[in-house]
């Protein structure tokens, strides 16, 4: 699953 | 954010420097994959497009500026400033047959079926394996130069500090991402027979000399 869609990791 | 994401982080951003600094200080780029380099490059370059569209964190936006830019600096002092020192002889990895299945891959494999998520799932995918050129290299010369081998350690360190920060994460939020998880660890496993030989050798002041 993602935070929103969006990756939070580099 | 957490210890291990953050050491992980350091120990990427230790790595690009430590190559960095060896090419400038020696003025060569001998024993230096540029295949990789340019791996690690489009690696980047695909999965940070989203710097245009989300925002995370200034840390998030910062890093992901130094990592795009220092590679594309790498690049140019193996292509451009010491070109004369890059040994074309030994840097003979086809790194179609790792760029083209990353591809392919991340198109039948992904979260989402959009432009930038397939992106993203290929530098994941393409990071796993960009290495290669580098440590075949090391395995064609039959040996690395001692800075060298701290580069690839710290490296190697890095994804496998993401492991930690992964399990971490499904421990305390619930979060994993397999597609992230399946490629970082099969990025580390690359590193094992290297890992053994650095701790083996290389931490007694020997060597690094790869079964060629």
């Amino acid at each position: 699953g993602h935070l929103g869609g969006t990756h939070d990791e580099l | 954010m957490n210890i291990f994401r953050l050491t992980g982080d350091l120990a990427h951003l230790i790595a690009i420097i430590i190559l960095l600094h060896k090419i400038w200080k020696s003025r060569s780029c001998a024993g230096i994959s540029g295949k990789s380099q340019v791996l690690f490059a489009l690696v980047y370059t695909t999965r940070y497009l989203d710097l245009v569209t989300s925002y995370v964190s200034i840390y998030n936006t910062f890093m992901k500026f130094v990592f795009l830019a220092t590679s594309y600096a790498t690049i140019y002092l193996i292509y451009v400033k010491f070109k004369a020192t890059y040994d074309h002889n030994h840097d003979t990895f086809r790194i179609e047959f790792l760029i083209l299945p990353s591809l392919a891959l991340a198109l039948l494999i992904n979260h989402y079926f959009n432009f930038l998520e397939v992106l993203w799932t290929f530098s994941i995918y393409l990071e796993s394996v960009a290495i290669l050129p580098q440590l075949f290299m090391v395995s064609k010369t039959g040996e690395a130069e001692s800075i060298t081998s701290h580069y690839l350690f710290a490296l190697g360190s890095y994804r496998a500090l993401y492991i930690l920060n992964w399990i971490y994460r499904y421990a305390t939020e619930g979060h994993y991402d397999l597609i992230a998880i399946v490629a970082g660890v099969v990025q580390t496993v690359l590193y094992c027979d290297f890992f053994y030989l650095y701790i083996t050798k290389v931490l007694k002041g020997k060597k690094l000399q790869l079964p060629a």
